[in-house]
């Protein structure tokens, strides 16, 4: 009975989240100690219908962790084209980069999840972006060897 | 029910293990 708002957000646990809303309202957008929202924390576990529900009760999807990672990046790279597109419709920024020059649509090609390339690519992700280390998506996906992914973006 | 605590997100490491551009 004791979890954070954090871990509620990432069990998908809606009516314990809301109890917590209830006393505290201002912990939907409340940043854990790197800097990641209960909406993050959705997004990365791929429960969409909580996704929904923090989006509905206002929550910001356009906050940047402390290392400047987004709940898209963290939804591309878990592969929930779901959540990716529900985010994209919530006009979040659809190239934000993190520490390691990393953006939602490198992720995604990392993680092979074609869905959530072609997701974003249908909303216009920037495919000359490169990681830090130089490598652009078409690159990523060569080196990787993801065939799908190299077809999507090209 | 017991909920199992996750750890926190984490996003990876780009290029880890691919040869330098």
């Amino acid at each position: 009975d004791n979890l954070s708002i954090h871990q509620l957000a990432a069990h998908g646990e809606i009516s314990q989240l809301e109890v917590h809303l209830s006393k505290d309202s201002s912990l939907l957008n409340s940043q854990d100690e790197r800097g990641f929202t209960p909406l993050m924390w959705a997004a990365a576990f791929g429960e969409i219908m909580m996704v929904e529900f923090l989006l509905q009760k206002g929550a910001d999807p356009r906050t940047l962790a402390r290392e400047r990672e987004s709940a898209l990046s963290l939804a591309s790279a878990g592969g929930f084209a779901d959540i990716v597109n529900i985010l994209l419709q919530h006009g979040v920024d659809i190239d934000s980069y993190d520490w390691n020059g990393g953006t939602p649509l490198l992720y995604a090609v990392r993680g092979n999840h074609i869905k959530c390339v072609e997701a974003l690519l249908r909303c216009g992700a920037d495919i000359t972006f490169e990681a830090d280390s130089g490598y652009s998506p078409v690159a990523l996906a060569v080196a990787l060897g993801h065939k799908k992914g190299q077809e999507s973006l090209l | 029910s017991q909920l199992s605590l996750y750890t926190s997100p984490s996003l990876p490491n780009i290029t880890l293990g691919l040869p330098a551009t």
